[in-house]
Protein backbone atom coordinates (compact mmCIF):
# COMPACT_ATOMS: atom_id res chain seq x y z
CA UNK A 1 0.00 0.00 0.00
CA UNK A 2 1.54 3.17 -1.17
CA UNK A 3 1.09 6.51 1.02
CA UNK A 4 -1.86 8.08 -1.41
CA UNK A 5 -4.18 5.46 -0.89
CA UNK A 6 -3.26 5.25 3.03
CA UNK A 7 -3.89 9.26 2.82
CA UNK A 8 -6.82 8.57 0.93
CA UNK A 9 -8.38 5.94 3.48
CA UNK A 10 -7.42 8.24 6.34
CA UNK A 11 -8.95 11.37 4.95
CA UNK A 12 -12.13 8.93 3.96
CA UNK A 13 -12.47 7.60 7.88
CA UNK A 14 -11.61 11.29 9.30
CA UNK A 15 -14.72 12.92 7.20
CA UNK A 16 -17.00 10.23 9.02
CA UNK A 17 -15.76 10.85 11.99
CA UNK A 18 -16.26 14.57 11.55
CA UNK A 19 -19.80 13.92 10.71
CA UNK A 20 -20.20 11.58 13.52
CA UNK A 21 -18.95 14.09 15.40
CA UNK A 22 -21.47 16.60 14.25
CA UNK A 23 -24.20 14.47 15.03
CA UNK A 24 -23.54 13.69 18.73
CA UNK A 25 -22.16 16.94 19.59
CA UNK A 26 -24.62 18.88 18.28
CA UNK A 27 -27.48 16.44 17.96
CA UNK A 28 -28.54 18.11 14.70
CA UNK A 29 -28.00 16.86 11.20
CA UNK A 30 -28.75 19.83 9.48
CA UNK A 31 -27.28 20.44 5.92
CA UNK A 32 -26.87 16.72 5.96
CA UNK A 33 -28.31 14.67 2.85
CA UNK A 34 -29.66 11.47 3.98
CA UNK A 35 -30.11 10.49 0.52
CA UNK A 36 -26.26 10.71 0.23
CA UNK A 37 -25.68 8.81 3.63
CA UNK A 38 -28.00 6.08 2.27
CA UNK A 39 -26.24 5.84 -0.99
CA UNK A 40 -23.04 5.34 1.01
CA UNK A 41 -24.46 2.95 3.00
CA UNK A 42 -25.54 1.00 -0.34
CA UNK A 43 -22.24 1.31 -1.76
CA UNK A 44 -20.09 -0.23 0.93
CA UNK A 45 -22.93 -3.09 1.57
CA UNK A 46 -22.90 -3.78 -2.45
CA UNK A 47 -19.23 -3.33 -2.92
CA UNK A 48 -18.01 -5.12 0.96
CA UNK A 49 -19.76 -8.31 -0.12
CA UNK A 50 -16.38 -10.05 -0.81
CA UNK A 51 -15.67 -10.03 3.08
CA UNK A 52 -17.07 -13.21 3.05
CA UNK A 53 -15.35 -14.46 -0.30
CA UNK A 54 -11.52 -12.73 -0.68
CA UNK A 55 -9.18 -11.88 2.18
CA UNK A 56 -7.39 -9.36 1.35
CA UNK A 57 -5.53 -8.54 4.83
CA UNK A 58 -7.00 -7.48 8.52
CA UNK A 59 -6.46 -3.90 7.69
CA UNK A 60 -9.12 -3.86 4.55
CA UNK A 61 -11.47 -6.27 6.30
CA UNK A 62 -11.57 -3.86 9.82
CA UNK A 63 -12.31 -0.43 7.20
CA UNK A 64 -14.54 -2.54 5.25
CA UNK A 65 -16.48 -3.08 8.42
CA UNK A 66 -15.98 0.15 9.84
CA UNK A 67 -17.39 1.66 6.65
CA UNK A 68 -20.54 -0.53 6.29
CA UNK A 69 -20.95 0.17 9.92
CA UNK A 70 -20.67 3.59 10.33
CA UNK A 71 -22.65 4.75 7.23
CA UNK A 72 -25.57 1.95 8.81
CA UNK A 73 -25.58 4.04 12.11
CA UNK A 74 -25.71 7.70 10.04
CA UNK A 75 -28.75 6.31 8.31
CA UNK A 76 -30.28 5.21 11.37
CA UNK A 77 -29.60 8.34 13.68
CA UNK A 78 -31.36 10.64 10.77
CA UNK A 79 -34.23 8.08 10.36
CA UNK A 80 -34.76 7.12 13.41
CA UNK A 81 -32.88 9.21 16.58
CA UNK A 82 -35.59 11.43 18.41
CA UNK A 83 -33.66 14.43 18.31
CA UNK A 84 -31.61 14.31 15.45
CA UNK A 85 -34.20 13.47 12.82
CA UNK A 86 -36.00 17.07 13.32
CA UNK A 87 -32.96 18.92 12.71
CA UNK A 88 -32.95 16.70 8.78
CA UNK A 89 -33.69 19.28 6.49
CA UNK A 90 -36.35 17.24 4.19
CA UNK A 91 -37.66 19.94 2.35
CA UNK A 92 -34.30 21.09 0.94
CA UNK A 93 -33.32 17.41 0.43
CA UNK A 94 -35.85 16.38 -2.40
CA UNK A 95 -32.80 14.59 -4.84
CA UNK A 96 -34.58 12.15 -6.71
CA UNK A 97 -31.91 9.59 -6.23
CA UNK A 98 -33.77 6.60 -6.97
CA UNK A 99 -32.68 7.75 -10.71
CA UNK A 100 -29.24 7.88 -9.53
CA UNK A 101 -29.61 4.12 -8.37
CA UNK A 102 -31.60 2.96 -11.45
CA UNK A 103 -29.15 4.40 -13.69
CA UNK A 104 -25.79 2.96 -11.72
CA UNK A 105 -27.36 -0.86 -11.76
CA UNK A 106 -28.23 -0.28 -15.36
CA UNK A 107 -24.77 1.02 -16.22
CA UNK A 108 -23.32 -1.80 -14.13
CA UNK A 109 -25.15 -4.82 -16.17
CA UNK A 110 -24.09 -3.09 -19.62
CA UNK A 111 -20.46 -2.48 -18.29
CA UNK A 112 -18.13 -4.54 -15.92
CA UNK A 113 -15.51 -6.76 -15.37
CA UNK A 114 -17.04 -9.86 -15.72
CA UNK A 115 -20.81 -10.91 -16.01
CA UNK A 116 -21.13 -12.59 -12.23
CA UNK A 117 -23.11 -11.08 -9.32
CA UNK A 118 -20.58 -10.20 -7.65
CA UNK A 119 -18.54 -7.95 -10.30
CA UNK A 120 -21.99 -6.67 -11.44
CA UNK A 121 -22.70 -5.21 -8.16
CA UNK A 122 -19.04 -4.20 -7.79
CA UNK A 123 -18.99 -1.96 -10.58
CA UNK A 124 -22.66 -0.86 -9.04
CA UNK A 125 -21.06 0.54 -6.27
CA UNK A 126 -18.29 2.35 -8.03
CA UNK A 127 -20.52 3.57 -10.35
CA UNK A 128 -22.45 5.06 -7.85
CA UNK A 129 -20.02 5.91 -5.43
CA UNK A 130 -19.07 8.41 -7.96
CA UNK A 131 -22.11 10.11 -7.81
CA UNK A 132 -23.45 9.74 -4.59
CA UNK A 133 -22.00 13.27 -3.28
CA UNK A 134 -24.91 15.29 -5.82
CA UNK A 135 -27.95 15.39 -3.21
CA UNK A 136 -25.44 16.80 -0.61
CA UNK A 137 -23.79 19.28 -2.92
CA UNK A 138 -27.40 20.21 -4.01
CA UNK A 139 -28.43 20.36 -0.42
CA UNK A 140 -25.45 22.75 0.12
CA UNK A 141 -26.48 24.65 -2.71
CA UNK A 142 -30.09 25.17 -1.69
CA UNK A 143 -29.12 26.15 2.24
CA UNK A 144 -26.41 28.66 0.96
CA UNK A 145 -24.78 28.47 4.33
CA UNK A 146 -22.63 25.84 5.55
CA UNK A 147 -21.59 25.39 8.75
CA UNK A 148 -18.02 24.60 9.91
CA UNK A 149 -18.26 20.99 10.72
CA UNK A 150 -20.19 19.99 7.45
CA UNK A 151 -18.21 21.88 5.14
CA UNK A 152 -15.16 20.19 7.17
CA UNK A 153 -16.77 16.87 6.35
CA UNK A 154 -17.50 17.43 2.33
CA UNK A 155 -13.94 18.72 2.44
CA UNK A 156 -12.47 15.49 3.47
CA UNK A 157 -13.99 12.92 1.48
CA UNK A 158 -13.32 15.44 -1.73
CA UNK A 159 -9.57 15.03 -0.26
CA UNK A 160 -10.24 11.12 -0.17
CA UNK A 161 -11.07 11.37 -3.96
CA UNK A 162 -7.99 13.33 -4.69
CA UNK A 163 -5.46 11.46 -2.84
CA UNK A 164 -6.56 7.95 -4.63
CA UNK A 165 -6.28 9.46 -8.37
CA UNK A 166 -2.70 10.23 -6.96
CA UNK A 167 -2.57 6.42 -5.59
CA UNK A 168 -3.66 5.04 -8.82
CA UNK A 169 -0.62 7.40 -10.99
CA UNK A 170 1.89 6.14 -8.72
CA UNK A 171 -0.03 2.15 -9.14
CA UNK A 172 -0.10 3.06 -13.09
CA UNK A 173 3.57 3.30 -13.03
CA UNK A 174 5.08 1.30 -10.18
CA UNK A 175 2.87 -1.97 -10.92
CA UNK A 176 3.31 -3.84 -14.57
CA UNK A 177 -0.49 -4.96 -14.34
CA UNK A 178 -2.39 -2.16 -12.98
CA UNK A 179 -5.40 -1.30 -15.02
CA UNK A 180 -8.81 -0.48 -13.53
CA UNK A 181 -10.37 1.84 -15.68
CA UNK A 182 -13.44 1.18 -14.27
CA UNK A 183 -12.54 2.67 -10.97
CA UNK A 184 -10.11 5.33 -12.56
CA UNK A 185 -12.45 6.75 -14.68
CA UNK A 186 -15.17 6.93 -12.25
CA UNK A 187 -13.03 8.13 -9.37
CA UNK A 188 -12.21 10.86 -12.13
CA UNK A 189 -16.01 11.94 -12.61
CA UNK A 190 -16.40 11.65 -9.21
CA UNK A 191 -13.86 14.32 -8.11
CA UNK A 192 -14.80 16.73 -11.24
CA UNK A 193 -17.71 17.06 -9.03
CA UNK A 194 -16.03 18.97 -5.95
CA UNK A 195 -14.30 21.15 -8.01
CA UNK A 196 -16.47 23.54 -7.29
CA UNK A 197 -16.80 23.03 -4.17
CA UNK A 198 -13.22 23.16 -3.56
CA UNK A 199 -13.39 26.39 -5.70
CA UNK A 200 -15.58 28.14 -2.66
CA UNK A 201 -13.64 26.19 0.17
CA UNK A 202 -10.58 27.53 -0.59
CA UNK A 203 -12.12 30.92 -1.15
CA UNK A 204 -13.73 31.48 2.57
CA UNK A 205 -10.28 29.78 3.55
CA UNK A 206 -8.17 32.44 2.10
CA UNK A 207 -10.41 35.36 2.94
CA UNK A 208 -10.56 33.33 6.30
CA UNK A 209 -14.68 33.75 6.07
CA UNK A 210 -17.60 31.52 6.50
CA UNK A 211 -18.25 29.16 3.75
CA UNK A 212 -20.74 30.17 1.50
CA UNK A 213 -22.13 28.88 -1.51
CA UNK A 214 -23.41 30.99 -4.28
CA UNK A 215 -27.67 30.54 -4.91
CA UNK B 1 -2.96 -15.63 -17.32
CA UNK B 2 -6.52 -14.37 -16.32
CA UNK B 3 -7.08 -10.38 -16.99
CA UNK B 4 -9.09 -11.38 -13.08
CA UNK B 5 -8.11 -7.96 -11.11
CA UNK B 6 -7.81 -7.92 -7.38
CA UNK B 7 -10.10 -5.80 -5.55
CA UNK B 8 -7.45 -4.88 -3.07
CA UNK B 9 -8.88 -0.94 -2.40
CA UNK B 10 -11.45 0.09 -0.70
Amino acid sequence: MNIFRFLGDMTHLISILILLLKIYATKSCSGISLKTQELYALVFLARYLDLFTDFISVYNSVMKVVFIASSLAIVWCMRRHRVVRRSYDKELDTFRHYFLVAACLALALLVQEKFTFLEVLWAFSIYLEAVAILPQLVLLQRSGNVDNLTGQYVFFLGAYRAFYILNWIYRYFTETHFSRWISCVSGLVQTALYADFFYYYFISWKNNSKLQLPA
Amino acid sequence: ASNEVTKDEL
